[in-house]
């Protein structure tokens, strides 16, 4: 699989940027949590791609971006619990 | 700081993962 570059985006409609970045990212985050890839994967997305093709580059910027995801994740899942519950 | 992450984000649906319908 070919790296993907900034020109190779820039050649693409923005969604279809925007699902290229996913296809790349969304093995790397299976990988460290399988049943919340499609999420995760989401939420990152809504970054800019410029910071999203430096993660892609850099695994280790990519990880803690993921792990801060997760941690935003069961806050509000955590926050919705215990809004059903009250 | 506060995360700019949104829990309300769409999910993701890769192409490559896909089932077979």
């Amino acid at each position: 699989q070919e790296p993907l570059t900034a020109s190779l985006l820039a050649g693409a409609p923005p969604q279809e940027q925007k699902q290229m970045l996913g296809e790349r990212i969304y093995p790397v985050i299976h990988e460290m949590h399988p049943t919340l890839a499609g999420k995760i994967t989401g939420m990152l997305l809504e970054i800019d791609n410029s910071e999203l093709l430096h993660m892609l580059e850099s695994p280790e910027s990519l990880h803690s971006k993921v792990e801060e995801a997760v941690a935003v994740l069961q806050a509000h899942q955590a926050k919705e619990n215990a809004q059903k519950s009250a | 700081r506060k995360s700019t992450l949104n829990p309300n984000a769409k999910e993701f649906n890769p192409r490559s993962y896909a089932q077979p319908k």
